[in-house]
């Protein structure tokens, strides 16, 4: 554990309870892609597996379980509880374009082939992109609410600070994890430009984060 | 190896 990796959990986790909180507070999830929320689900569900067959450290073990039930309080309160809030007509991104590619990839491009190491592969290929229904929303909208852009935020400066905690660990350990490495990077490259905005309109400016 | 050793983050 290093200073990179704990404060890019420590984002990722206020990433997660920003949208939560955000959904939960306004009783509303305008804005919000539920199929980006669904894939993070997604996510978490195939990579904790482990959850069930190796036990690392109480952290790991809080943390993993932490993130599956805000992964799925988050869905349930945009498909269930908060359901007529739910924009579907802007959130029309095909999820089958991520999905097939990287469920494919997954038993293309993996440690080992067997059934947790090619879920875990397939988690760490659909995060990559699991925001990016998000991002096609902000697009096709034009606008997001400011709190939105607070949690797009903390969730690309997880991944890049864990780009930081690759290197460190590189130079300390010798540890590279290929696969985790090169997804971490397309993810990051997926935020840069929302970074760009949210630094130049929405923490210069006020309100809504709008696209020109 | 690598496949072992990830499996400590998140």
């Amino acid at each position: 554990m290093n200073i990179f990796r704990l404060s890019g959990d420590v984002c990722h986790l206020v990433a997660i309870i920003i949208l939560f909180l955000k959904i939960w507070r306004s009783k509303s999830c305008a804005g919000i892609s539920g199929k980006s929320q669904l894939l993070f689900a997604l996510v978490f569900t195939t990579r904790y597996l482990d959850l069930f067959t190796a036990f690392i450290s109480i952290y790991n073990t809080v943390m993993k379980v932490v993130f599956l039930v805000l992964a799925y309080a988050t869905v349930s309160l945009i498909y269930f509880r908060f359901r007529k809030s739910y924009d579907s007509e802007s959130d029309s991104f095909r999820v089958e374009f991520l999905l097939v590619p990287v469920a494919g990839l997954s038993f293309l491009e993996n440690y080992s082939f067997t059934p947790l190491e090619i879920l875990w592969t397939f988690s760490i290929y659909l995060e990559s992109v699991a925001i990016l229904p998000q991002l096609f929303m902000i697009t096709k909208t034009g606008e997001a609410e400011s709190i939105t852009t607070h949690y797009l935020f903390f969730l690309g400066l997880y991944r890049t600070l864990y780009l930081a905690n690759w290197v460190w660990r590189y130079h300390e350990e010798g540890f590279f994890d290929q696969i985790a490495v090169v997804s971490g990077v397309v993810q990051t490259i997926f935020y840069c430009d929302f970074f760009y905005l949210y630094f130049t309109r929405v923490l210069r400016g006020s309100g809504k984060m709008t696209l020109p | 190896s690598t496949a072992e050793n990830h499996k400590d983050e998140l």
